[in-house]
């Protein structure tokens, strides 16, 4: 996303040229945000840039350029960066943190002093792996500059070597003047988007200075695909394969759905969570099973077993859902011990078919309070009852939840947790969860590749491919004289078991490389790290101290090496000496799962000036 | 389509054509036993001059083993896989297996896909691709039977009445009408025939230019060789 701007003294500060190229190949985004400013003035000024991206973004370069001098930012072990920039922090100044604003951006925002008639050149490199979610990729540019810019400039290029099955481009501030100032080229496998609008068009009113530009430009598409072995990108010696076929039944799913009635759950949110519920019941298909148990203190069964969604049952359910009502306490041990135990009766009575995904979707908006009310012992009780035997789906509602916890107990019983945001658009969060997990169309995914001729792949194996997912795996190719670059997949679908396999010619890949001219060229290497880092970092979540840390070492070398801002880096960007008290945020980057705090603004001296030759350093921090 | 049919011993063959409209769709094999049945259709070349015969090919099979409730579509396009109310849909551009219990089809992208049951059983369904720009022909299929030792004496269809041993005996051996090639007599299921010896192709190994069969052609559709007509074999749905 982007917001960059002068926060005050519009008129002395111009931001003459403001750019965001974006490339994407093969998913992998990268985006180069090149904002000029020049300062009018006939005194030295304070300019902001301050951008927004997506928090599953990487940072990989920041630069500026102030009087012809570059001050590039360089990535540093985090501790290292600290020490570095303890000086600074013991003065209060926190220019150039990261920190987290909404649900899915991140706010980078570094301040420079430049001298009258003076320009600065800011420039920030960041790269995303795009998530396929409910059948589509989607890329977010926030825009907001504060002013009018004379040239402004979104530019995406997109490179999809399946080919591009469709490609929508949208904007919260697009009107019916603007749109078709949005261009959008499309020719199977490439395409082009550019947005330049005039000072006229960026203004929100005729002849006024204010900007009409403020929103999210939003582009979403998806590649072409069928039931194949997908496609396998190699460049430079590494390889990416993305496997999301389509064309498959789904499977049958038998899903306990754990819900928080405790106190705390009163009103909007038990109103929230029963029209989600509604809705969700009326998407079960009959073929999937499922059962209810709502707690508080305790916890309360629908019914003994699971049973069909067939439509009488599911009207019964619905009275249920409807006859829900919030009160108690929160223990959470208890009710999802049931949840496996109903499973298990469910799965060893023969009530479920063979071939089917079982889950537990737990929804909670605390911490446990009542029964067993130690996390780590829930946990490790919760582990043992799955025993790896079915998925447990967290969904953290507000910010009295303890996210690590559920985080953690999600990811040791092969799911993922979710936060869902105290909003109007609560209802929706949870559908929009049960939509990813509602149409399994394989499990026991396996992906194989050329045995002794790859290394360090990134996780291979899957429980269950969702429809509207996909699969990433990368890896490096160590056999210098591989002839023919084989995958082997195996999966289990509905009905079978079914295998593919993908072969490429290695001489063939080259040729095709050259031909296709790609976007840039080492960046199946950087998605590989992109990926390996963020694994690395996931893994870390639940094991033991021991191979924590050698998981924590080997993804901070990889950030390292990469020069990416992670949660284990920091980047240190030097800038010419400023004043102490700059008016700044005061900004850390907080884990997911943080109670969220207001950030802290301090005011600006009305003027501040340039030390000429003295130099310190500030610093991008993303934990 | 031409249709070639392997006699032993000696190892000799017989070739017969069927011409039909494009459309017309014929059924190749029926057991009413095992409940297997396999059904083609005809698709013809995309246009034809005038007073032309229509050349025409398989440009879709239909699959149906109603004991494991299983069905196959197979196209020029796709394979497409119906378990009971379910669909699985695969490109001609994959690799891929998937195995049902007794049941298995492999596919060797652009070039084949082979369906096995058991082990007693076994079809290869060949994919001819064809410039795409080609003014005239259009991709088409062949179908071959490499096994079929699990179906029912009682097996009938255009291939499958072939799948029981029958006795045929060639003699008279004489100059023919057509230059170079020699005419016979047939004398199979009761009736005398007079067959043309002449070459068929098997594109299992060499799917492009294919490998020539010799083999004793039967006139008129195969007329008293086959049981019946061929407009017998006739049927109105693939399925």
């Amino acid at each position: 996303s982007v917001d960059g701007h002068p926060t005050k003294q519009v008129k002395e500060l111009e931001i003459y040229s403001f750019k965001v190229d974006c490339k994407i190949t093969s998913r992998f985004a990268r985006n180069v945000v090149t904002s000029r400013v020049v300062n009018r003035a006939n005194e030295s000024k304070e300019a902001l840039f301050d951008v927004q991206l997506p928090k599953t973004a990487f940072i990989a370069n920041f630069s500026m350029i102030i009087d012809g001098v570059v001050y590039v930012g360089v990535v540093k072990e985090k501790e290292v960066a600290k020490q570095q920039y303890q000086q600074a922090v013991a003065r209060g100044q926190t220019a150039g943190l990261v920190k987290v604003t909404g649900r899915k951006m991140e706010k980078f925002k570094v301040s420079v002093n430049i001298a009258a008639a003076k320009k600065v050149t800011f420039e920030l490199v960041y790269e995303e792996l795009l998530k396929r979610k409910l059948g589509k990729y989607e890329m977010v540019i926030r825009v907001k500059p504060e002013q009018l810019v004379q040239h402004f400039q979104i530019d995406v290029h997109l490179f999809e070597p399946q080919g591009i099955a469709f490609l929508d481009v949208n904007a919260t501030f697009l009107t019916n003047d603007l749109m078709p100032i949005v261009k959008k080229t499309l020719t199977g496998k490439k395409a082009h988007i550019s947005f330049t609008p005039t000072l006229d068009q960026q203004s929100a009113c005729t002849s006024c200075q204010n900007t009409g530009l403020d929103g999210d430009f939003i582009m979403t598409y998806d590649v072409d695909r069928d039931l194949s072995a997908g496609n396998i990108a190699i460049v430079n010696g590494y390889f990416v394969h993305h496997f999301g076929p389509a064309n498959l039944p789904r499977v049958p799913k038998n899903v306990v759905f754990v819900i928080d009635q405790s106190g705390s759950m009163m009103f909007t949110k038990m109103f929230q969570t029963k029209e989600a519920l509604h809705k969700i019941l009326d998407d079960l298909n009959t073929e999937d099973n499922f059962a209810f148990i709502s707690f508080s203190s305790s916890f309360r069964k629908w019914k003994n077993s699971l049973i069909r969604a067939t439509t009488a049952n599911v009207v019964e359910a619905h009275k249920y859902v409807s006859e829900l009502h919030a009160g108690g306490g929160t223990n959470i041990n208890d009710p999802l011990l049931e949840a496996a135990k109903l499973l298990d009766d469910a799965h060893n009575l023969g009530q479920v078919p063979e071939r089917s995904v079982s889950m537990i979707i737990l929804l909670t908006d605390g911490d446990p309070n009542s029964g067993e009310s130690n996390p780590t012992k829930i946990q490790s009780n919760v582990k043992y009852a799955i025993n790896n035997k079915y998925n447990l789906y967290c969904l953290g509602f507000g910010y009295d939840v303890k996210y690590s916890f559920l985080e953690k107990m999600s990811i040791e019983n092969s799911g993922i947790a979710r936060r869902i945001y105290e909003d109007s658009d609560a209802a929706l969060q949870l559908q929009g969860f049960y939509n990813e997990v509602a149409n399994p169309l394989l499990l026991n995914v396996e992906l194989q590749y050329s045995q002794n001729a790859v290394s360090d792949v990134t996780r291979s194996t899957f429980k269950q491919y969702y429809d509207g997912s996909e699969i990433v795996v990368a890896g490096r190719i160590a056999d210098n004289d591989l002839d023919m670059f084989v995958a082997d997949i195996r999966a289990q679908d509905a009905n079978s078991n079914i295998t593919m396999t993908y072969e490429v010619s290695m001489s063939e890949v080259d040729n095709i490389t050259q031909q296709q001219q790609y976007i840039f060229g080492d960046f199946t290497e950087r998605m590989w790290a992109y990926l390996t880092i963020q694994q690395l970092l996931q893994q870390r979540i639940s094991v033991g101290s021991e191979e924590k840390k050698l998981l924590t070492d080997r993804a901070r070398e990889l950030a390292l090496k990469y020069n990416f801002v992670t949660p284990l880096t920091s980047m240190i960007v030097t800038k010419p000496e400023e004043q102490m008290d700059q008016g700044e945020f005061l900004a850390e980057k907080p884990v997911e799962g943080d109670r969220p705090h207001q950030a802290q603004k301090y005011h600006s001296p009305s003027h501040s000036r340039i030390s000429a030759g003295s130099y310190h350093s500030t610093s991008v921090d993303s934990d | 389509p031409h249709f070639l049919i392997a006699m032993r011993p000696p190892n000799d063959a017989v070739c017969f054509n069927i011409d039909e409209k494009p459309g017309v769709i014929l059924n190749l094999v029926t057991d009413p036993v095992t409940g297997f049945v396999v059904n083609g259709e005809l698709i013809g070349d995309k246009k034809t001059e005038n007073n032309k015969k229509v050349n025409t090919y398989f440009g879709k099979f239909g699959l149906v083993y109603n004991k494991m409730e299983l069905r196959m579509e197979i196209t020029t396009q796709e394979i497409k896989l119906f378990h009971g109310a379910d669909i699985t849909r695969f490109p001609w551009s994959a690799t891929a297996t998937s195995t049902h219990a007794g049941f298995a089809i492999t596919i060797n992208k652009e070039r084949n896909l082979i369906v096995t049951m058991g082990v007693d059983v076994t079809f290869v369904i060949l994919l001819h691709r064809v410039w795409k720009n080609h003014p005239l022909h259009q991709d088409f299929l062949g179908f071959y039977t490499l096994d079929n030792h699990r179906f029912s004496s009682q097996t009938l269809g255009l291939l499958g009445q072939f799948y029981h041993p029958i006795d045929a005996e060639v003699f008279n051996i004489r100059p023919g009408f057509d230059q170079g090639k020699v005419d016979a007599t047939m004398f199979v299921k009761g009736h005398k025939l007079t067959v043309t010896r002449g070459n068929q192709k098997d594109y299992r190994l060499d799917p492009k230019h294919g490998t020539d069969v010799p083999c004793w052609f039967v006139h008129n559709s195969g007329k008293g060789f086959i049981d019946g007509n061929h407009t017998d074999y006739i049927v109105s749905t693939l399925f």
